[in-house]
C-alpha cells in the first residue's frame, strides 16, 4: 500500500505569466514525482500539488528562489488519509 | 451490512462492496421504480452497474448522471449514493422530480471506475486512472476522461503512459469508457448527460478540446447560471461556470465533448467541493451537504431538459 508519510500539498497561485510558465514547467520534472491535484490553468488560479517528502525541500527552494509564493494546504497527507480510514472503520464497527 | 437503505450511513465513505450492496438493497426495496443494469465489465472484470429509475414505458427520453470516473474523487461516488436514495425518497412527493420521472428515465452510474476505486481503498488513495495495462508501457492506467472519441489524442492530454492524463493507446480503449459509449449509442434517446468530478467547484459545458464555442453555448451558459444559483442558495458554496476550455484548461478526449457531439445537447460536468482546504481528502461530514447542494443544481438541469425537449 502506498503511504504518504511526509507528503504535503502546496497551493501555488501564479500571479503573472512568468510564474505560470515556471509552474507549468514543474509538470515535466518527473523525478520530483509531483501529483497535480489542480493543474495550472491561468494566472490567479490556484495550483494544488501533492509533493512527496524527498521533493519538498528542493521544490520549496525552487519556488522561493523564483519568488513564487505558495502556502501549505495540507501539512500531513498521511494524517488525513489515516483519519479517513479510521472513520470508515469506526462506521463499519 | 445495513438492514435497509434507511439505516445506511450516507455521511461516511464506503467501500466498493458496500456501495454495490447498497444498490441491491435499493432495488429490492423499490423494484417498481429502480432496476440495476450491468453495462459491461472493467479491466479487472468487475461488473459496471447503472441504476435505472423509471415509471415505465420503453426507451423513453432519459437523463444520465455518472460519478467516480476519477477514482480518488470519493465525494462524487458518495454523492451518487445519496442521489440514488433521494430519487427514491422524493419521486412522488417532490413535484419537480415527479414531473421529470413522468416523462423521462434517469440513469445513474455511481462507480464509473470500479477498478480504480477498489485500488484507492486498498493500495493507493490517490489513484485517479483506470487499472489497464497496455503492452507498450511500463505504467498502469489511462485517464478515463481523456479516452473519449472527441479531439482524442490532441493537446490537453498526455501520450505518456505514466502521466495522470494519459489518453490511452486509442479512443475507447478503456472498457469503462466503451461500456458507456455502447450504452449511450444503443439507447439512442439520452437528452442530458452529467458527469460528476471533484474538486474546485465548477459547472462546465463543452468544449474542452477546442476554443470553438458550441452552437448551444448561450443556452448552456444560461442553464449553468440558474443551476449554480440554485446550488449556492443552500450553503453559499461558490461555483464558477463556463466552457471547459475557457474556465479551466484545454482537455481533449473528454466525456461531455463526446456526448455533446453525439447530439446530447445538455451535457455538463460538475467539479464538486472542495475550495482548497482538503482537496480529494474532503472530510466525510461534508458528503451530505455537498450532495444536497449539488442535487439542487441537478434538478435545475433535469427540469430544464424536460421542459425544453429537442
Amino acid at each position: 500500500t502506498e503511504t504518504f508519510v511526509g507528503h504535503q500539498v502546496l497551493r501555488i497561485v501564479p500571479t503573472n505569466d512568468e510564474d505560470l510558465q515556471k509552474v507549468q514547467e514543474l509538470q515535466d520534472l518527473e523525478e520530483l514525482q509531483l501529483d497535480f491535484w489542480l493543474a495550472p490553468r491561468g494566472v490567479g488560479h490556484p495550483v494544488d500539488v501533492r509533493v512527496p517528502f524527498p521533493s519538498l525541500q528542493p521544490l520549496k527552494a525552487h519556488l522561493e528562489s523564483n519568488g513564487i509564493s505558495y502556502s501549505i494546504m495540507i501539512e500531513d497527507v498521511q494524517a488525513l488519509v489515516d483519519d479517513e480510514q479510521m472513520e470508515m472503520l469506526r462506521e463499519r464497527r | 451490512l445495513p438492514l435497509s437503505t434507511n439505516t445506511f450511513n450516507y455521511a461516511t465513505y464506503h467501500s466498493l462492496d458496500e456501495i454495490y450492496a447498497f444498490m441491491d438493497l435499493l432495488v429490492a426495496e423499490n423494484s417498481h421504480l429502480v432496476s440495476k443494469i450491468e453495462i459491461g465489465r472493467s479491466t479487472e472484470n468487475r461488473p459496471i452497474y447503472v441504476l435505472k429509475f423509471s415509471k415505465g414505458g420503453t426507451n423513453r427520453p432519459a437523463i444520465w448522471i455518472d460519478t467516480g470516473i476519477h477514482s480518488r474523487e470519493w465525494v462524487t461516488q458518495a454523492s451518487g449514493v445519496w442521489f440514488a436514495k433521494k430519487i427514491v425518497q422524493d419521486h412522488e412527493n417532490d413535484e419537480g422530480l415527479a414531473s421529470v420521472l413522468d416523462k423521462m428515465d434517469i440513469f445513474l452510474e455511481i462507480v464509473t471506475n470500479p477498478d480504480g476505486f477498489a485500488f484507492t481503498q486498498t493500495k493507493n488513495r490517490m489513484w485517479r486512472k483506470t487499472r489497464s495495462k497496455h503492452s507498450n508501457s511500463i505504467c498502469v492506467g489511462v485517464d478515463p476522461n481523456r479516452n473519449w472519441d472527441a479531439g482524442f489524442g490532441g493537446s490537453g492530454a498526455s501520450g505518456n503512459p505514466c502521466s495522470e492524463t494519459y489518453h490511452g493507446p486509442y479512443a475507447n480503449s478503456e472498457p469503462e469508457v466503451k461500456a458507456i459509449v455502447d450504452f449511450v449509442k444503443s439507447h439512442g434517446n439520452i437528452k442530458a448527460f452529467i458527469s460528476i468530478h471533484s474538486y474546485s467547484q465548477l459547472l462546465l459545458y463543452p468544449y474542452g478540446y477546442t476554443t470553438t464555442p458550441v452552437p448551444d453555448q448561450k443556452e448552456l451558459h444560461e442553464i449553468s447560471k440558474k443551476a449554480v444559483a440554485a446550488l449556492s442558495s443552500l450553503y453559499g458554496t461558490k461555483y464558477k461556470y463556463g466552457s471547459i476550455i475557457t474556465t479551466i484548461y484545454k482537455a481533449s478526449g473528454g466525456t461531455i465533448d463526446w456526448t455533446y457531439e453525439q447530439g446530447i445537447k445538455y451535457s455538463f460536468t460538475f467539479e464538486l467541493r472542495d475550495t482548497g482546504r482538503y482537496g480529494f481528502l474532503l472530510p466525510a461530514k461534508e458528503i451530505v451537504p455537498t450532495a444536497q447542494e449539488t442535487w439542487l443544481a441537478l434538478m435545475v438541469i433535469m427540469q430544464y431538459t424536460v421542459e425544453h425537449p429537442y
